[in-house]
C-alpha cells in the first residue's frame, strides 16, 4: 500500500508544471524514504531529478519499494482537475496497474477521485556523481526566468560567465547581441532576493537557451535557484520546493567541434 | 553527439 497526502496540493500542480514541457512519462519511484523521479529528457542532453521527502507529507506510507511508470500528460490532466487549494492524496495497492488522485477541498465537502493507469517503463537508474562545482550562483528565480526569456530573443545559446565580481549572460544572433550582467548583491533584506556567488575559479560556458527556458517553469515553486557550474560537467539548476524536497536539472554545455 | 556522450559519462560516474 502506498498512500501520500498533501495538505497543500498546489505544490504538486506546480511539480507538474515544472516537468511536462521535458518529460512525456517518467517513473516515480516510491520508498519510505519519499518520492523520486530521474529521467533524460527526449534528446538526452537535459536530466530531471525530483526529489520529495517522506516527512514534507501530511501522511505518508509506504509499505514496499514501488515504481509507477506514469504518462506526463495524462497526469496533468487530472491535477489540472484538482483547485490550488485542495488537498491531494496519491494511492496505489502494491503491484497495482493503476494509480489514484484524490482531491478534496479544504472544508471537505467536495471530494473528487481520479483513476489513471501506470505504464510499464523500461527505464535505466542513472546515478547523479557528488561534484565539487567551480561556481555556484543563487539569484531570484524570477529575474532567471526573465533573463532567459529576453535572451532568447537574440540567439538560440546562451554563454553564462561566471567572475567574482558577477556573472554575465550573453546571447548573439541575427539580430545583434544582448548581454545582462548582474554584481553580486552587497547587502539585502530579503535572503531570496539576493544574487550570492561562491566561486574557486572563473567558469563560462554555453547552453542551448531552449532547455533553459523549460527549467524555468518551475519559478514558481521557489523564489530562487541555484546554477551550479563547472568545466566539462553538466550545469545544475536547483530549485527547492519549501520543506519537501526540490527539483534539479541537468544540462550539457554545448561542445564546439 | 558530444553533449549527450558528456551526459552518459557524467550520470555513469557515479
Amino acid at each position: 500500500m502506498f498512500e501520500a497526502r498533501l495538505l497543500q496540493g498546489s505544490l504538486l500542480k506546480k511539480v507538474m508544471e515544472a516537468l511536462k514541457e521535458l518529460l512525456n512519462e517518467a517513473a516515480w519511484d516510491c520508498s519510505d524514504a519519499g518520492i523520486q523521479l530521474q529521467a533524460m529528457d527526449n534528446s538526452h542532453v537535459s536530466l530531471v531529478s525530483l526529489n520529495l521527502r517522506a516527512e514534507g507529507f501530511d501522511k505518508y506510507r509506504c509499505d514496499r519499494n514501488l515504481s509507477m511508470g506514469m504518462n506526463l500528460g495524462s497526469m496533468s490532466k487530472i491535477l489540472k482537475c484538482a483547485s490550488n487549494e485542495d488537498i491531494i492524496t496519491i494511492k496505489a495497492q502494491d503491484n497495482a496497474d493503476t494509480v489514484t488522485f484524490v482531491f478534496e477541498s479544504p472544508d471537505q465537502d467536495k471530494v473528487s477521485d481520479y483513476e489513471m493507469k501506470l505504464m510499464n517503463l523500461d527505464q535505466e537508474h542513472l546515478g547523479i556523481p557528488e561534484t565539487d562545482y567551480a561556481c555556484t550562483i543563487r539569484l531570484p528565480s524570477s529575474e532567471f526566468a526573465r533573463i532567459c526569456r529576453d535572451l532568447s530573443q537574440f540567439g538560440e545559446s546562451m554563454v553564462i560567465s561566471c567572475t567574482k565580481e558577477g556573472v554575465r549572460f550573453s546571447a548573439t544572433g541575427d539580430i545583434g547581441t544582448g548581454n545582462i550582467k548582474l554584481a553580486q548583491s552587497a547587502k539585502v533584506d530579503k535572503e531570496e532576493e539576493a544574487v550570492v556567488i561562491e566561486m574557486q575559479e572563473p567558469v563560462s560556458l554555453t547552453f542551448a537557451c531552449r532547455y533553459l527556458n523549460s527549467f524555468t517553469k518551475a519559478t514558481s515553486l521557489s523564489k530562487s535557484v541555484q546554477l551550479s557550474m563547472s568545466p566539462e560537467v553538466p550545469l545544475v539548476v536547483e530549485y527547492k520546493i519549501e520543506d519537501i524536497g526540490h527539483v534539479r536539472y541537468y544540462l550539457a554545455p554545448k561542445i564546439e567541434d | 553527439s558530444r553533449e549527450q556522450m558528456m551526459m552518459d559519462r557524467f550520470f555513469q560516474m557515479a
